[in-house]
């Protein structure tokens, strides 16, 4: 007589658990833009077995957004993930793996992400500011003011703008609009930036140094500007096109 | 009938009390959420 199948996998088996792992820092050494996504819950699982320690996988997971940008190498399990304030972002994604031996690999991944919605933010958190567009005039402000106060400020390597990672604005009770984004050293000084932005170029890969600024500007009741920048160091692996956006 | 008193055992049969400190195994998916649902 045939054996009985083996029971299905359960979401919050250990096997399930263990592919989601690995799923997921699949999905976040093969970004290059944004912010580190954690799991949050693993939605489905389904096994096709293949034969003897050979077996397909497909996940369905769903991840939260950390505070980690992508660039930034510190574990994964030592990111935050945002908190629901924040206006939180959701990534949905469907892996297909292979276990083979006892060893995982990744086939397929498709992911997509999504901000939870502005009625959701606000009926639970009135007050709390909502994401705002990342080519928003105001956010674009910010920035070039954020980056050009910084470099101003800094004798060290002129950092031009990578990516704006995430901005939120608010209106009530205060009016202030906040800014996260990734940068990178350039082989400039800022002297010689002034002198001749044009010549200056992101340090080769191998030199290269990243890092990520925060920035917010308080325009109501009174008026506030802070920005701050941490340095990652080289990331190896990592390379990002040379025609960057800047905001000088 | 034959039939009906076989139903109904089996009703009865189903009526046994679980044993003190069963735990229902949870459903296998979704799985359990480790930060907050959007």
């Amino acid at each position: 007589a045939p054996t009985a199948p083996p029971p299905p996998l359960g979401c919050d088996d250990p096997e399930s658990e263990a592919a989601a792992e690995f799923a997921v820092n699949y999905i976040n050494g093969h970004s290059h833009h944004g912010y580190k996504f954690a799991l949050n819950r693993i939605e489905q699982v389904r096994v096709l077995p293949q034969g003897p320690n050979n077996e397909i996988l497909f996940l369905e997971l769903d991840l939260l957004e950390t505070t980690c940008h992508i660039l930034n190498p510190i574990p994964l399990a030592n990111c935050s993930v945002r908190i629901f304030e924040e206006h939180a972002v959701e990534g949905d994604c469907d892996v297909k793996l292979q276990k083979l031996n006892g060893q995982f690999s990744v086939l397929a991944s498709k992911c997509h992400s999504h901000a939870d919605s502005a009625e959701d933010v606000r009926e639970r958190c009135p007050d709390c500011p909502l994401l705002a567009k990342l080519n928003d005039t105001d956010v674009l402000a910010t920035v070039s003011s954020a980056l050009n106060d910084y470099n101003s400020k800094t004798p060290d390597a002129y950092l031009r703008l990578l990516e704006i990672g995430r901005a939120v604005k608010q209106y009530h009770p205060v009016r202030m609009v906040s800014v996260e984004f990734a940068v990178a050293a350039t082989n400039c000084t800022s002297q010689q930036a002034k002198d001749n932005l044009g010549a200056c170029q992101l340090l080769p890969e191998d030199q290269s140094n990243f890092g990520f600024c925060t920035a917010t500007v308080v325009t109501e009741p009174s008026q506030d500007f802070t920005v701050k920048c941490q340095l990652y160091g080289h990331q190896p692996g990592v390379t990002y096109p040379h025609s960057g956006q800047d905001t000088s | 009938s034959v039939a009906k008193r076989a139903a109904a055992e089996v009703a009865q049969h189903d009526k046994v009390p679980r044993p003190v400190g069963f735990v229902p195994p949870p459903p296998p998916c979704p799985g359990k959420i480790r930060h907050f649902k959007i």
